[in-house]
């Protein structure tokens, strides 16, 4: 990738110009064409998830460092690879009693890490990765990518690979001007961001993974107007650690007391 | 002291052989891939390469290259190949043959069904240790997410994120045919 050019005779703080709502929550894009972003080779994003709300899988083309703002909640990373971990311990008993028509009840998954404010998150680039607000207060994350890595082959922009939901509406802010020269460069923001489900033939997915095409359909996301960001009734329940007593936190605690 | 290493290194290495695979289904196919843990001079090119086999109508599951771009070049046989960018853009959706050549961006998800005489290829990746990262099976994003997530994400139930996760079972990459007559609507 060639070296970005930075012709830049004034610098000014920039706020996000793109507004995407979802059921739960808010994602806001700055304009990645503006030419600060562009001679650092980097694009910001600020998610706003509220209480409750499940920031949907996805990956992108380009490493990133997230800082959470504000809130707390649960972060999964899903690094090729890496074994599912996260075992449910009910599971085992029940199968060590022959048990096995509970098994619907049995889970099992790659480490679950709980976040909250002031915390960095780090996710190479292809890693998919989801977050849930399970505090209060809405859960703000703001996430740097670095467009210009070399682990990104595409070109600089960035390219955000949804596994599941789909946004169908688009809540932009842009400013005239900026919406004519973003017209300009070519780029296509207006487009619904389908997730990559999406793209295949409902048969195929059926046969890939071994389900009904009702499943497969419900993959795909078609009739799914929730957006990306979406409602979890009753909160997420998920295998992991009690609250606190994660590797990390204990370390914390111990670097404190020594 | 360049030529010392490069001069003695190893330059060959053979993916054709069925006993090298590293991926082998009875009924499915085989792949073989060739990284530069296998042939060190890759990490040089960073480049590396994959042989693959799908016998009639298996399918090479629903995956992405993380960090590589991937060019295919069909050896024997067809197949049906579909391709999805970003915002689930499908961008390709066509037979794949012999003495053809389809480029996979890097993170673009990819499918691929045997036609009824199967379908060979290698393909080409511009990563020494090219990352796959499959939708479907054992080693899946999907398998890798708590239940719940599935559950919330896709409006689905218990049972069928379950199945979502767990009807593969030990099968990955390589798909046998005919698993949906297993599946249980």
């Amino acid at each position: 990738q060639g070296q970005s050019q930075c012709r830049i005779e004034n610098i000014n703080a920039q706020e996000p110009n793109r507004r995407v709502e979802s059921e739960a929550g808010v994602v806001e894009f700055w304009d990645q064409n503006n030419e600060q972003f562009e001679c650092a080779g980097v694009a910001p994003t600020r998610y706003i998830i509220q209480p409750n709300g499940l920031l949907l899988p996805f990956f992108v083309n380009a490493p990133r460092l997230v800082y959470i703002v504000q809130g707390r909640g649960m972060s999964g990373a899903l690094i090729p690879g890496c074994p599912e971990t996260f075992h449910s311990i009910r599971q085992s008993a029940q199968l060590r009693a022959g048990r096995s028509q509970q098994q619907g009840a049995r889970d099992q998954h790659q480490k679950i890490r709980s976040i909250r404010q002031g915390d960095i998150l780090a996710l190479p680039a292809g890693v998919t990765h989801w977050l849930y607000n399970e505090g209060e207060t809405p859960l703000v994350a703001v996430s740097l990518h670095d467009t210009s890595s070399n682990a990104n082959q595409l070109d600089r922009n960035l390219r955000r690979f949804q596994l599941a939901g789909s946004q169908q509406t688009q809540t932009t802010s842009y400013q005239q001007r900026q919406q004519q020269r973003q017209q300009v460069r070519g780029q296509q923001q207006d487009i619904p961001e389908n997730n990559i489900f999406n793209g295949f033939n409902v048969e195929t997915l059926a046969e890939a993974f071994g389900v009904s095409t009702e499943t497969a359909r419900k993959l795909q996301g078609q009739n799914d107007q929730r957006g990306n960001i979406v409602f979890v009734e009753g909160g997420l329940r998920a295998i992991r650690p009690q609250q606190g007593e994660d590797e990390e936190e204990r370390e914390q605690r111990y670097r404190t007391a020594n | 002291g360049v030529e010392e290493t490069i001069c003695s290194m190893r330059l060959k290495q053979n993916i054709a052989n069925p006993t090298r695979a590293d991926i082998y289904s009875e009924k499915g196919g085989r792949i073989t891939t060739l990284n530069s843990q296998k042939l060190p001079i890759l990490n040089f090119l960073q480049m590396s390469a994959e042989r693959g086999v799908l016998y009639q109508n298996a399918l090479h599951a629903p995956h992405w290259h993380s960090n590589a771009h991937s060019v295919i070049y069909v050896t024997r046989g067809s197949c049906r190949c579909q391709i999805v960018g970003n915002q689930g853009r499908q961008v390709f959706d066509g037979q794949l043959n012999q003495g053809q050549m389809l480029v996979v961006p890097q993170n673009f998800a990819v499918v691929k069904q045997a036609g009824n005489e199967g379908f060979e290829w290698v393909s080409f990746k511009t990563n020494d240790n090219a990352m796959a990262i499959p939708l479907v099976g054992k080693t899946s994003v999907l398998r890798a997410m708590p239940v719940d997530v599935l559950m919330n994400a896709y409006q689905i139930s218990r049972e069928e994120a379950q199945r979502l996760k767990y009807n593969r079972q030990e099968e990955t990459m390589v798909l046998t045919p005919g698993s949906r007559s297993q599946v249980r609507a």
